[in-house]
Formats: C-alpha cells, structure tokens, sequence
C-alpha cells in the first residue's frame, strides 16, 4: 500500500468524512497481530453505538481501532498448532496484511528490509476493524466462516472483506461464503470477496455470489527487479523481492544438478530442483547455485550456498520472497548463465539486492487472478473489479513463520501478491463510499464503485472482461457516481427465482417471509438490476440476441439528463431504448432496455454502455461471450 | 452406519433465523433424531448458528445428511470442508 492507493488516485491527502470513524470494517481472515502500529488507536474514539460485538480476549487485547475481536475453533483438527488456538491473534500475517490494507493507520517509511519504502496505509485509516479468525493456517473450516458472518452480521458491521475461497457449489445456498454473504446482504452490509488465484485458467473464480462484489488482481506501476552479473561481465534481470546485498563480490556459481547428495542417494534429476536434501553441501557451501525451479530454493538454502538463481518458464507476478540473495531468471536468461557455467573453468556470479522500476504497462490483471465466466450463473459477470493485488506492502505478523525453517527475520511488514491483497483495497474504498453515504444499500455501493471504475483495455489484458470486470477502482470518483444501479432483497429473490434449483419453499425459508416464486421471478439472470452486462451465445451459434431491462436512481444533481454513449465493436448493434434520461430530483428513478444484436466469431466481445450528463460518466461493461 | 468411521462433520443450513434460541436448537434436537437410527446413540448438536441465520453443526453418515436434506425446515446439507486463503 506504499504504491498502491497513490497508484489508483487515491492519495493520502483526500477530503474524508467525519463519520468514517463510525464505519466497522470485519475481517474474517487469519486474525491480526494487534500491536502493529497500523491498528493504534490513538486519536480514535470509543465504538459507534451501532457495535454490538465483542472482544475475546486472552493474550490479546482490543482498543479503539479493532473494536472486536473473535475466533472459531469449531473446524479445526488435531493438524493444527496449539499454541495461537485461543486468541484472535494472526500467526501467519495474512489476517494482519489484509486488515491493515483495509483500514490501517498511515505509518511512513514502511518497508521490507529497504523495499517497497514509503506510507503504508489503509483505504479508509479512520475505520474500525472487527476480526474474525477462521483460518489456521492455509486452512479456513466452512462450519467457522459461517460462524463468523452469523456472528459479524450482527456486530452491526458496514462492509465484509473475505480474502478466501475455494470452490464453490452450483447451488448458492451449499456454499458459506454466499449464504453469509447473503444475509449480510439482508442487513444492509456490503461483503468484498477475492476472485480467487486460479487464473489465467477461464471460469476459475473463487468466489461469486451475485450479491457481493468479486476482486481480481492487478499491477501497481512498482516493479521490482533483481539484477544478476556473471564472471564474464554479462548482466541479467530477473524478478524476486532480494533483501541482500552482496556488494558486488563475485562468488563460484554451481548448476545444481552438478551438485547431487549422492550420500542420500540423489541423482541430477533431483539435485537440479534444488529441493531440501537434494545438494551436496560440500559442493555448494559458499557458492550460487543455479536451479531449474521456480519455487523457493530451500535446498540451497538449508546447505549453506551464499545466492540461487532460479530458472522459469512461468515468472508469473508472484514476487517470492527469498531466504537467501536470489532471483528467478527466465528461461533465455537461464539458459545464458547455464551455457556460461558449462563453458567456463571457474564460473562465478553475483546477485545484487532489489530494485523497483517503473512498470508502464500497469495496470495489468495479474497472471494469477482468476477469470469469468461464472459457471453458476453466466449472465452475471464476475468478477466484478479489479484492483491492486501485486507485490504489496502491508503490515504483518512479526511471529509469522519464514517459509525456510531456519530464515529467523521478524517481519513488521511483508510484500504479497494474491486476491487476497486486493479484495481488501475494495473493502476499504467501500468502507470510504460507504463514510459519505451511510444509508446506501451494498448493491448501491457495489455500483457507484463498478461504474467509476478506470477502463482497462481488452488488447492488453488477457480474457478482457472477464480477468477485470467494470476495471480497476477509483475510490475518489465512487463516491460521486451520478446514477446508481440498486437492487435490494427483494430483486436477489425475483433472480433466484428463475435460476434452477431454487423454490418458493427454500427461498422462504431463507427470507423468512411468504414470497411466492410464481408472482415474482425474474426470467433470465439478465433481469437482475446489475451495474454490468452479460450476454452468454450457446455454443456453436454466432447470433447474437438479447436484452437487458435496468433501472437507475439519480444520485448526482437533482436535474440532469444523461444521454446513452454506446461503444460496441464490428459485429455487434447495440442500442440504449430511450438513450436518453432526464431526472427531476434526487432519488428519482428511470428505467430502460438495452438490446443487443449481431454476430459473433471469437468467444468473448467487449463493448460498453456510458450514461453521460456531462459531469459524470457512469459506465457498464457490456460481456458478449460464447458460451 | 453405525460405525463411528463413517460419520462427516456436517452443515445444516436451515435458513432465516428462529426468533427464540430455545425452540431453535429443540428443533435441531429433533430434526437429528428423525434422521437418526432409533437404536443409536442420541446425536448432538455440535454448533448452532443463531444470530443473523438458523443452521447447526452435526456428525451424521452420509445417508443421514441425505435423509436431512429433505426434511422440511433443512435448505441445504453439505460436509464441513475448507476453504482456503488467497
């Protein structure tokens, strides 16, 4: 966060609400460490009155930022750690990361070891943190989540951040992510969900419950970069997050698979990967090793080599934090200091501590972040929006284990890549709409957030629609949207209604009232009031026809009028009926119909809808897929 | 059935939540024995979610989760599996 809000528009800087310290942020993650200096409260006041949560205490301790705190025991096995069992506290630094991205304090000159160095902070510092710890681990039980949204819908909470997943059921009501996130729904809570690390595979989310907002990840312009120089004077670059320095002095460099443990049995095959155990130590102590892995080299690690090199077809955007001087090398640049190696009677090499460049092609989805379409219901895009999930800074547990037993740094901050760190940049510009307006629904606040959001563009971005949704956040502008796309209980029910699997019995028992799904369903998915569009072809056909009918509520100047600005590509006719919305006061609401008509011959177009009055631009992606 | 091997920790997600607790778990109490052998051991309820939504926690064998989803009052039954963080 030393980059990223600055990289979204969002400087630290901003006209804030003075209610932004009423508004309650949960966290159901992995806990939090509560003396990192991104949750004191000094200057905040006691809870708003809406707070009706608690504070497990036991080595642990809440103030006045993280008004509660709880943790769920119910799923966990005998697999897991003792020791942090009974306490809110985040052993892992995860939880800690996620929360302070969300509502952290501002603390200048954060860095990791020198890297990523400035003002971490969170999207809205003034809110208040409420934690609930379900994840042990890598391991979050569903009988614990489920337990915690009962528990956080209750607390009186405003927004939700959920930086995990898995996989999700096709019936929204066997899934506890989108039950709780239902019910938060219910009670006028906004829950930001992370799309998952599956990607660049299609249809791999996570997470996507229709009433929630779905986060992918996407890059800052920080890059960081790890250069490495040869005996014979040739320099290379590769990616890692290397916090050592070694000055320049020159070290023999050693292929691992000339290095094998023939003691324990290994052979090349083994010895070239590096992994625990496979090196002879004797052969690698006091040398750089090059590996054909893209994985932390333990090995060398553990057997006293002074740096590895890692070569790899996939670098990928997780930037690896390295228990020793490293960097992962591509497969040309590898392939280079393998030759050297080869040809050379005594190889040496240096690797020397990381540098951030400036990445000009940022923002980019992130390899990693999971793609749309949505298999459950593939006419409502997800996700929903991007934002930054790349190398980021945030503060962490100081107890966390290193990922190389035996790598004993205390870490007050690490840097992180996943949809986990974005989801929290969302929960926070969320919590920041929310601060301006307080009686906004969640649907509400999805929208003036999806509609705001930067364009990114479909030629440099891979899956277009589907890897970004409405694109990346600008929490600046969301909260002066001008229209907003609203939708409440009653429309998610209307929508189930028409989807399989749902009847009127269960949906009463899930609302609890006499709703009939014959008086009140939506035909399509496409009925839903969505701040996006989606058009799924069924296979094999490449006509494309299809109508949505949307309605919008004035929330700029109480008279304006907004004319339709349709982009669509070659093939595809689209059109706004009317294109054009006069509204007389505030609150007012207008309904139209966007139809959509033509051919198409690649499995996904991109296309959009702006309702344009002059002072603001409210846009929604427009998807037209084959399914 | 009646090997202890066999039982899954399972969710039984019933809803919207029941105004009275008390009732509430009576009911789960009883939807537990109407899936369950008469000879067997009485099952518990392991947690029970009360707040904000109605369901409970259980060990059941899979033959009684699939007799419990089609109890009325039961939305959906599924195993206490994980989830993962991003």
């Amino acid at each position: 966060t030393t980059r990223s809000w600055d990289f979204i528009g969002f400087p630290q800087q901003l006209e804030r609400a003075t209610t932004e310290s009423d508004v309650i942020i949960g966290v159901l993650d992995s806990g939090i460490w509560p003396e990192s200096d991104s949750f004191n409260d000094k200057g905040f006041g006691p809870p708003p009155s809406k707070w009706k949560g608690t504070c497990q205490a036991s080595n642990f301790t809440c103030n006045n930022k993280i008004i509660g705190a709880r943790y769920y025991t119910a799923g966990i096995d005998d697999s897991v750690s003792e020791e942090y069992l009974k306490s809110p506290r985040d052993s892992s630094g995860h939880g800690t990361h996620t929360a302070s991205t969300a509502a952290g304090n501002p603390i200048s000159r954060a860095s990791l070891f020198g890297l990523g160095q400035g003002t971490a902070r969170g999207g809205a510092p003034s809110a208040r943190i409420a934690v609930y710890k379900v994840c042990w681990g890598e391991s979050c039980f569903l009988a614990d989540i489920l337990a915690a949204f009962d528990d956080a819908i209750a607390d009186g909470l405003d927004i939700i951040s959920v930086s995990l997943g898995g996989f999700s059921d096709q019936n929204y009501f066997r899934d506890v992510i989108s039950i709780g996130s239902f019910h938060a729904m219910r009670n006028g809570i906004l829950t930001a969900l992370s799309a998952g690390n599956g990607g660049p595979q299609l249809s791999s989310l996570a997470n996507i419950s229709p009433w929630a907002i779905t986060v992918a990840a996407s890059t800052i312009d920080r890059k960081f970069v790890t250069k490495v120089k040869l005996g014979d004077k040739t320099t290379c670059e590769g990616t890692s997050l290397n916090t050592f320095d070694l000055k320049g002095i020159l070290y023999p460099i050693i292929y691992g698979g000339d290095a094998p443990n023939t003691k324990r049995g290994k052979d090349e095959s083994e010895s070239r990967f590096c992994g625990k155990g496979t090196l002879d130590k004797k052969l690698v102590k006091g040398k750089i090793v090059l590996c054909d892995s893209g994985t932390e080299p333990r090995g060398a690690f553990l057997d006293g080599a002074v740096g590895a090199l890692m070569q790899t077809q996939d670098l990928g955007d997780l930037s690896p934090f390295p228990s020793l001087p490293a960097s992962f090398l591509d497969l040309q640049d590898g392939a280079y200091v393998y030759n050297y190696i080869k040809s050379t009677r005594t190889p040496t090499a240096t690797i020397f501590k990381s540098h951030e460049i400036n990445d000009t092609l940022a923002p980019m989805v992130a390899s990693f972040s999971s793609r749309g379409p949505d298999l459950v219901t593939p006419e409502i895009l997800k996700p929903d929006i991007t934002a930054p999930g790349v190398s980021i800074l945030a503060s962490w547990s100081p107890i966390s284990p290193p990922e190389v037993e035996g790598d004993n740094r205390k870490l007050q901050f690490n840097i992180v890549s996943g949809t986990s760190m974005s989801c929290p940049h969302v929960s926070g510009a969320a919590a920041y709409v929310k601060s301006f307006h307080p009686t906004w629904s969640p649907a509400a606040i999805r929208s003036a957030l999806m509609t705001t959001a930067k364009q990114l563009s479909p030629r440099t971005n891979r899956d277009a629609e589907f890897a970004y949704g409405a694109g990346q956040i600008d929490p600046s502008k969301a909260v002066n949207p001008g229209l907003i796309y609203d939708a409440n209980e009653i429309d998610y029910v209307r929508f189930l209604c028409g989807q399989k699997g749902y009847t009127t019995r269960t949906l009463r028992l899930i609302t609890g009232d006499k709703s009939s799904c014959s008086e009140t369903t939506y035909g399509t998915a496409r009925d839903l009031n969505y701040p996006s569009f989606a058009l799924s072809v069924p296979p094999s056909n490449t006509n494309v026809s299809g109508s949505f009918k949307r309605t919008v509520t004035n929330v700029g100047l109480s008279s304006s009028t907004y004319k339709a600005i349709i982009t669509a590509p070659q093939g595809l006719k689209i059109q706004a009926n009317p294109n054009v919305l006069s509204f007389n006061y505030l609150g007012q609401k207008q309904t139209f119909v966007l139809t959509v008509e033509g051919t198409i011959e690649t499995y996904l177009l991109s296309a959009s809808l702006v309702w344009d009055d002059g002072k603001f631009q409210v846009r929604s992606p427009i998807a037209v897929f084959n399914a | 059935s009646k090997n202890p091997d066999d039982l899954k920790t399972y969710i039984v997600y019933t809803g919207s939540n029941m105004k009275d607790e008390g009732s509430a778990l009576s009911i789960y109490t009883s939807m537990l024995q109407k899936v369950s052998d008469s000879n067997a051991k009485p099952k518990s309820v392991l947690h029970h979610y009360k707040c904000s939504f109605g369901g409970f926690v259980a060990k059941l064998t899979e033959e009684e989760a699939d007799t419990m989803a089609g109890l009325d009052g039961v939305v959906s039954v599924f195993p206490n599996e994980k989830k993962q963080l991003h």
